[in-house]
This record gives structure tokens, sequence and C-alpha cells, in this order.
């Protein structure tokens, strides 16, 4: 395989317990000419990694970390501690069931940097899912064996955005593409997504109303001045909506019935 | 508070040169979320033109939702997916986790959505056991366990 692939190879992290797979970590140059590189963390299916499918997992934000939620709070082989400098396993890890991708996307979130600093303030959607399909294509340069594996992608929050338009990258350049960039991509699945404004607010407001968090005049004070349908709020919506977000000051809003970190 | 933890262990120098990690030795350091990102310059208001053109063309696609997250609650993506005007082939029904209800399912044309009990936001952190079941489920392209 690729002397790039062994150099990115990674023996122990500190206090990681003893596992039975490989992981990988490092960064895939994405533009040359800007300095742009994205770093991932791949860990191979706890058994039989030849035979299963490869994921990537993508958080949201825009520009939180696929690493520090994805892999270390959720569903990686690792997760971290509380008061200890040591990664507990994760028996529910998903690399139980597949070839498991981690990336920090786009520069500027965790690791991934940028030479030119400019880059940073033109960041949005569409250079995103660039910088992401030609990080997986230089990816397979670099780990030819998983090429033809099964690829899914699958995230949360604002991967709703991130999944679909990388998604429609691939599929696109499966179609258009040189052969040589032909990406075995099968499906993708989102969770607690950021799909479409007007219903995802209309539906951020009806839930709090329909859980007791906010007030029947809180609740009216948005029905009646905001229109979700457009993309510009009038000063009276954003009023009644400082109102629905000061109650989340108090709890937390990913998560209605857990304490809050205090 | 988990993310408290995982700044101290990324920040560490041993960690970074186990990970191959911060080589260029970069002037900030490394957090949950982005503080070097400044302003974000396109986003669409919606995705779903992009998820119908991939349903079209045969991809799979599957979305999920932990119930008790407020932030893109449930309610959401039931309002946004009955915007996408799926022909539903599979009523709603509940689906098992070692004999709880583990959520509800729904299957539309080309679309799976399944919700999760009890599950806020972060959906592996909370519960665990039952998104790695719908992982499974989700690669092998099967139904929810129905019993």
């Amino acid at each position: 395989y690729p002397e790039q692939q062994a150099a990115d190879r990674v023996g122990r992290l500190p206090g990681q317990p003893a596992v039975p797979f490989q992981q990988y970590a490092g960064y895939v140059t994405v533009n040359e000419s800007h300095g742009r590189a994205l770093f991932y963390w791949f860990f191979e299916a706890v058994d039989d990694a030849p035979k299963k499918p490869l994921v990537l997992w993508l958080n949201g934000g825009p520009g939180c970390s696929s690493i520090g939620y994805g892999e270390a709070e959720e569903l990686g082989p690792f997760l971290v501690q509380k008061g200890k400098p040591e990664l507990k396993w994760n028996p529910y890890s998903w690399n139980r069931e597949a070839n498991l991708m981690f990336l920090e996307s786009p520069v500027g979130v965790g690791f991934s940097y940028t030479n030119t600093s400019s880059d940073l303030k033109k960041l949005g959607d569409k250079i995103t899912a660039d910088d992401a399909y030609i990080f997986l294509l230089n990816w397979f340069k670099r780990f030819p064996q998983y090429r033809s594996h099964e690829f899914y992608i699958a995230g949360e929050s604002y991967a709703g955005h991130y999944v679909p338009q990388l998604s429609e990258k691939i599929f696109d350049g499966n179609k258009q593409g040189p052969k040589e960039n032909h990406i075995n991509f099968k499906g993708f699945m989102i969770g607690n997504a950021l799909m479409d404004d007007e219903t995802d607010q209309t539906g951020m407001i009806e839930y709090a109303w329909d859980h007791a968090v906010i007030s029947d005049r809180v609740y009216a004070d948005i029905k009646a001045h905001c229109n979700f349908s457009i993309e510009n709020a009038t000063n009276a919506c954003n009023k009644a909506l400082d109102e629905y977000f000061a109650v989340y000051r108090l709890i937390d809003m990913y998560s209605l019935y857990t304490p809050v970190c205090t | 508070c988990s993310s408290d933890y995982s700044e101290v262990y990324f920040n560490r120098p041993d960690v970074q040169a186990a990970l191959h990690a911060n080589v260029t030795k970069m002037g900030y350091n490394w957090t949950h979320c982005s503080d070097a990102i400044g302003n974000w310059n396109d986003a669409p208001a919606s995705t779903l033109p992009i998820i119908r053109k991939l349903i079209a063309g045969g991809i799979r696609v599957w979305v999920f939702s932990g119930d008790t997250d407020g932030r893109i609650p449930v309610t959401a993506t039931r309002l946004t997916l009955n915007k996408l005007g799926l022909k539903s082939v599979q009523e709603w029904t509940p689906w098992y986790d070692h004999l709880q209800v583990g959520g509800w399912t729904i299957t539309y044309e080309g679309l799976t959505f399944v919700t999760i009990r009890g599950a806020g936001h972060e959906v592996p952190m909370h519960t665990p056991r039952q998104a790695l079941s719908l992982f499974r489920n989700f690669l092998g392209d099967k139904k929810m366990p129905p019993t």
C-alpha cells in the first residue's frame, strides 16, 4: 500500500485501551496552492474489515468537529472520560458494523487548516462540499483497498446540509467524472438534521410549546409575527424569538430532560 | 460535560503527536466548534431538492430523529418530510430494542424515517445501543425490528 498510508498509521494513543483493529489519522491536501488540508481519523472495522462497508461521519455547526462530537462523544470506538486522561472503549462503537471515518471539515475546524487565512472568510456550503469531495478522491488514492467497498455517509444537525451536498457531488462525479474517480456510493443517513429553514423553524417552535417549554404568550407572539418562509425576520419576530431562546439558557435545548453542564 | 474533557485531551501535545495532528502548529487551540471560521457565505434555505434528486437516482436515504431534541426536533423533521411529499409504503409503527419500544418508524418511497425514543440531538450519545441498531439496519437496508 502507499507509503503515506503507513505513515498515517496510529500506534496507540495516550490512555487508549488495547483494541483488535487498526487506526489511521493524518492530513489530506485538498488545495495545493492555498495550502488547504483536511484532517481525518479512520478506524477499521472491529472484525472482517475487508468485507465491511466504509462510512464517513460528519457533524454540523457549521464549524463543529466530527472528531470532538462523533468520535469522542457519540459513536467512535474511543470515548473521553470525566476527569481521567484516558480513553474508554465504546461497546456500541459503529466500527462494529463498518470501517468508520471521521473528517474535520471544512478548513478551520479542529485540526484542519489552510495556509491562506482569507480562505476562512470565504467558507460556506459549496466550498465545504467541494473540499470534502476532493478529500475523498485523494483519500481513496492513499487507501486503494477501500475503493471498491460500499460507501455511505452519515451525520447529524447541520450535516443535513453537508451530507446531501457531498452525496450529490459524488453522485454527479460518478456519472460525469473519469472512471478512476468512481466511488461505490450507496446511501446516506442524517439525524436531527437541518434540511429546510421554514419547516425546521416552525417545528422548533411547535415542539417547544407542546413540551411546555414556552408560554402561550410567547408562542402566540411568534405565530403572529414570524413568517419562516421568508428569509429576513421582522423586528417583532426577532423580539419574540429572543424570549423563546431565553428559555434555553435555563435548560439544554439539545436534550430537554438531561441536566445541564454547570 | 463531555466536551470539556475532550478539549483537554485533544490539546495535549502527546495526543496530537500520536494522531499526526497539528503539524503546522496552528495559532489556536483545538476546539469542538471552530472560533476560526468567519462568515458563512452560502447555505441554501432547503436541501430537499438535492434529497429528491438522490432518491430518484436510487440512493438509499434514511432520516432519524432523537425525540427529546429541542433544536431540530422530531416535529420539524416530520414537517420537512411531509413537505418532501413522498408516498408512504409502510405506515407509522413502533420498533423494538430489548423488549422496549425504541421509537417509531415510517417508510416512504425511497426514504425511511426512524425516531429514537428518549434521545436528544446527539442520538448515539444518549441511546448508544439503539443507535447501533439503527446503523446496522440502515447498512443492511432492513426494517427496524418490529418485535
